[in-house]
Order: structure tokens, then sequence, then C-alpha cells
């Protein structure tokens, strides 16, 4: 555990002198493996070493706490302004509807979020509409229709296989019965997959959504940064979702998307039922990545 | 004379982040490049391509087991054949299912599928659709059914109806959660009573995007309900899946299929050399 070697490092320092560059470059080799087995991605561990480094050499060691402890509160501060300061909520305009949309690679939970998502707004007053705009998956669009009757939320979807379309009747569906907000669920999807990031960028063009979520699996490893760099080029995507956290997987790649697009980590998935979504907390997250 | 018994640190250094960077991990990457080493000192080696070709051997080598005596598709000894897929959630199960059946109804095996799925929405519709797409009849029950009681009644309905393979796809569940691992060591204690010695075959599914927490993933399954192979799905996108390296180092389980794709073809046998070509492209 972190602090357990740190205090091995740093146990001739105790009381006094300064965090010299050689035992910092010694517990920056431990920090690097603990990083890399959280499944940060290489290169954002490189760069965070070097800042964590500039900013450790030549401090004063304190003397209310161990030199071990104080590299690690440089670390967990440091790796915690990189997840973002505060908890950015979701965004919503004055339009009716406003648009959330749901993108992602396949199987990271866009479906199951969807559901949390609606959830979450309905608890906030708000009277969401679940738009099913899967065509493709076997059973896709009867999955988010029992998702919404076991929420209690309408569910816009029809036969056609023009996602533009279906989104845009979707829209009109919504002025018509008062519904406030439009949360769209697509398709998984590759990156590299120019058709179907094609897709998404059409109906970012169609119906300009007020937050585009990318909805990434907490237990994605060094990929993380490409598939998050490719979907923030194509489509400025507003916000992640990080899912499957109820398990034990670290979520390095939390720091990895975020390092690589700047966007914020707006909730964590925590387990399959709809209420099972949590806001994101930045320092909870650090901690977790450290183990 | 070229005095070449030291490899180019930076060569190594190269090697390294590859290998990391396809998610093999610190602790296995480590391990292959100290092999590289070994190798090297016995011999010369004077340029990068020799290095590179060296190491993809060495690399072929460690998943060489995977290519087994007991490929599947060759050696089936009971009927049913009986295969169980497991794994955590959203990982592909459902849909590798839908490619195999599809690949022994080609090869004139009789395949009969088994929703034991019964918790998440439309699971139970999913798997139907691809049975109807390969041509295997399906045996399930009511949204919230018993899943142990779905592989009971399969296993007889497969003896029946005559079938040569029958296989059982599971919900997907974190391997954290005891309850849900409790269910699966259920779901296969009944197989074994419907049939002792089954389920012959049990493939747990992995997502070649998975990071480090794979090899969690495939040690507690291991430990639970145990591992005959594993399908690595998703390699059509980005991620190289290295994590197999230390599941075959830690777990000597062998991956026996990868995913490509989304389509019924879309299944591959695994083979060692062309997965360590990719990881280089
Ligand atoms: N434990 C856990 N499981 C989750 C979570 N979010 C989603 N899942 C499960 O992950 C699996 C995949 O979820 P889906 O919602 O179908 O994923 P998807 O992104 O819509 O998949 P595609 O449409 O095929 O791309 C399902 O078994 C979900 O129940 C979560 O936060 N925790
Ligand atoms: N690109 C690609 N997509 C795949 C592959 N295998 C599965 N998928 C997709 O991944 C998503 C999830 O697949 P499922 O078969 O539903 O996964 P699962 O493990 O059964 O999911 P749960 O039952 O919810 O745990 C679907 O959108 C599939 O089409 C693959 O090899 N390549
Ligand atoms: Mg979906
Ligand atoms: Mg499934």
């Amino acid at each position: 555990e972190i602090s357990e070697k740190f205090d091995g490092i740093f146990k001739r320092l105790r009381g006094h002198g300064k965090l010299s560059e050689k035992n910092i470059s010694e517990s920056m080799r431990e920090v690097r493996r603990v990083l890399l087995e959280a499944d940060v991605n290489y290169k954002v561990v490189k760069q965070f070493i070097a800042s964590v480094e500039k900013k450790a050499v030549g401090q004063d060691v304190l003397k209310s706490i161990t030199p071990g402890q104080q590299v690690i509160k440089i670390i967990h501060d440091e790796l915690a302004g990189l997840m973002g300061e505060k908890q950015e909520p979701l965004t919503f305009s004055n339009r009716i509807p406003g648009t959330i949309m749901l993108v992602g690679l396949q199987g990271s939970g866009k479906t199951t979020t969807a559901g949390k998502l609606a959830t979450f707004i309905q608890q906030k007053g708000r009277k969401p509409l679940l738009v099913a705009a899967d065509v493709y998956r076997p059973a896709a669009v009867e999955q988010l229709r029992i998702v919404g009757r076991e929420i209690d939320t309408m569910v816009y979807s029809d036969e056609g296989k023009d996602v533009v379309k279906i989104c845009k009747e979707a829209e009109s569906f919504a002025k018509e019965h008062l519904h406030d907000t439009l949360i769209i669920d697509t398709a998984g999807r590759l990156h590299v997959d120019e058709t179907m990031m094609d897709e998404l960028d059409r109906l970012k063009s169609e119906l300009h959504p007020e937050e585009i979520l990318f909805v990434a699996d907490g237990m994605t490893g060094q990929d993380a940064v490409n598939t998050a760099k490719v979907f923030t080029e194509a489509l400025d995507f507003t916000g992640v979702i990080l899912t499957k956290m109820d398990g034990d997987a670290r979520g390095g790649a939390a720091l990895s998307v975020r390092a690589v697009t700047g966007k914020p980590i707006k909730f964590l998935g925590v387990g399959e039922k709809y209420n099972q979504i949590e806001v994101f907390h930045p320092a909870r997250m650090a901690s977790r990545i450290l183990g | 004379l070229k005095s070449s018994s030291r490899i180019d640190e930076n060569t190594l250094d190269e090697i390294e982040e590859l290998l990391i960077l396809s998610d093999v991990g610190l602790d296995t990457t480590e391990h292959l490049i100290e092999r590289l080493r070994e190798k090297y000192k016995d011999g010369i080696i004077d340029n990068e391509e020799e290095v590179f070709n060296l190491f993809k051997a060495i690399l072929a080598e460690e998943l060489n087991s995977s290519v087994s005596a007991n490929d599947p598709e060759n050696v089936i000894n009971t009927k049913p054949h009986v295969i169980s897929v497991i794994g955590v959630n959203g990982t592909g199960k459902t849909t590798s299912i839908g490619k195999l059946a599809g690949r022994y109804q080609q090869k004139n095996y009789n395949v009969l599928l088994a929703a034991a799925d019964t918790f998440r929405a439309a699971a139970t519709e999913q798997l139907s659709i691809w049975g109807e797409r390969v041509r295997s009849d399906i045996i399930k029950t009511s949204p919230g059914g018993d899943p142990a009681a779905v592989a009971f009644d399969a296993v007889n309905a497969a003896k029946a109806r005559h079938k040569d393979i029958l296989i059982i796809d599971t919900a997907g569940r974190l391997h954290t959660k005891s309850n849900l691992m409790q269910e699966l060591q259920k779901i296969h204690r009944v197989l074994d009573k419907a049939m002792p010695g089954a389920p012959h075959e049990i493939l747990l599914v992995i997502d070649a995007n998975t990071g480090q927490n794979g090899l969690a993933q495939a040690r507690t399954f291991m430990q639970a309900v145990g591992v005959t192979g594993i399908i690595l799905t998703k390699l059509d996108g980005t991620a190289k899946g290295g994590i197999v390296f230390s599941i075959q180092k830690q777990l000597k389980v062998p991956v026996k299929y990868i995913g490509i794709g989304e389509k019924p073809d879309d299944l591959q046998r695994f083979d060692p050399g062309e997965f360590v070509e990719a990881l280089f492209q």
C-alpha cells in the first residue's frame, strides 16, 4: 500500500531537511508502478510524474507528517486537481426539449445509463423522453422499452432505420407530449468506424444536444486515450460517465480520459439498477486510483 | 568487429512502452523483457529488426499452449457437449455465443442455446434473434426466472432432441459480487447434476479493451467455477488485449477464440503468431 512504501523510502528524512531529488525520484518509481497497475495511460503517467517531481523537489519537510505522507499529499492533490476541481452537473439551456446524447464503445453501459439518467433527472422534477436510436443491436429497442417500463418513463422508438429521422420525430413527439428532455441512446460503435462516427456527427448537427456524454467502461485499460481522443475530436463531447465502478477496477481510465480531453467526468455508474448512479467526486477518484 | 553483446537500451525501452500500451501490464512486461535479455546474451543480434523478430517468437511461444491438442472443435467426446459462457457485464458473451453457434452449425453440428440470463432487460430476446440468425433452437423462460432451472431444462432438451452442442448464455456479473458468483456456481452444479461432467467447456469472455482488472476477473472466475478457455472480443478496435499474457502466465488459461466484429462470421480461432504480429502494428 503506497503510504507504507513511501515511509520506507523517506524514513531517513524525518522532521528536517528538504525533499531531495534522490528520494523523490525513488518514490516516483513507486508512483509509476501504482498508476500503471491502476490502468492510467503510460504517457499520461509520464507527464504526471514529471509535474509532481517539479512540485515536490526542494519543498521543506514538514514537521507534522512524515516526508512520505507529504509526498503522497502532493500526489493526491495533483491527481484530484487533474480530475477536476469541483463537480460539474448536467447543463440545461432554456431550450425545450433539452437533449442529452449518450455515445461510446460497444457494451460500455449506454442503454443502462440512459435509464439511470432518466431516473436522476426525473427526481429533479423533469419529464424525460428516452429515445431508442440503436437500430442495429438485436433487441436494443426492446431493451430500452423494458428499461423505460421499469422506471415509468416514456420511450420513443419506431421501426425505421434512419437514426436522424427517429430522433427528429422524437423531438416533435416530446414537444407534443410536454417532455422537457430527450435522452438519446445510440448504438455502441468503434471510434475507427468512419460510417458510424459520421452518424453521430449528423445526429449532433441535427439535434444540437446540450450534453453529449461519452460512456466509458471503468475497467478500460491503455486504449482509453485513443477512443476518448477520437470521440472528442469528432464530437467535442461535454462530459464522461464511467461505468461499472461498483467492481474493483481502479479506474485509471478516468485520469487518462480527463488528461487527454480535458472534459469533466460527470457521473459514475455503480451497479445495474437505475438508481445506481453517483455524481463524480474528484478527490474520491484520486484515492481509488492510488489504491 | 561489432561487439553487440548488449541489446540497445533504446530498443528495450521501445519494446517496454509497446507492451505496456498494449495492456500487458508492468510485471508481465518486465518478465518478458527479462526473457529477451536471457535469450540475447547467448548470442549476438546486430540490428533492431532481429531483436523484434526474436521477441515476437518469445511472445508467441508464451501463448502457444493456447493451441492445445484439445481443440474443442475437433474433440467432442460427449453428446451433448455443454459449453458455459461467462464473464463480466458487456464483454460480448451473447454475441460470441451467436457466432460460435453459427460456426458449429456450419460444421454440421446441431446446436441448442440456453437463455440463462434471466435478469438483464431483453437478454432472452437478444439471444433468440441470434438463434434465428444461425438456425439454432433456444431454451428460455420468462424474465426473472431461475437461471439454473433454464440450464437444467436445456440439458434435458439437448439430450431429448439429440443435440450435439449446448451453449449456455449467462448474465454478465462483476467478479466482486459474491452472490452472483454463487449463482454461477449453482448453475454449474445443476449442469453437472443434469449430466455428470457438464459443463465440458467453460469459456470466459474478456473484452480486449480491459486493463489489469482482466487478470482479477480471470482469477476470480477461475477460483469460482474453473475456466477452460478465453474468448477475447472487440479486437477489431484499437485495443490490443495484452492482458492475456498475464492470464496465460499466471493462470495457464489459453485463449480459444477472438471476436473481431458484430456479425456472425466475426469469430476466429486464436492464432498466437497473428496476435503477436497485431501487437506490433
Ligand atoms: N455492474 C454494473 N453493470 C453495469 C453498469 N452499467 C451497465 N452495466 C451492465 O453492463 C452491461 C452492458 O450494458 P448496456 O447498457 O447494454 O451497454 P451498452 O453500452 O448499451 O451496449 P451496446 O448498446 O451494445 O453498445 C449490462 O449487463 C448492464 O447491466 C454499472 O454501472 N455496473
Ligand atoms: N466491435 C465488436 N463489438 C462486439 C464484439 N463482440 C460483441 N460486441 C458488441 O458488444 C456489445 C455487447 O455484446 P453482448 O453480446 O450483449 O455482451 P454480453 O457480455 O452478453 O453483455 P451482458 O449480457 O449485458 O453482460 C454489443 O453491441 C455487441 O455487438 C466484437 O468482437 N467486436
Ligand atoms: Mg445499448
Ligand atoms: Mg449477454
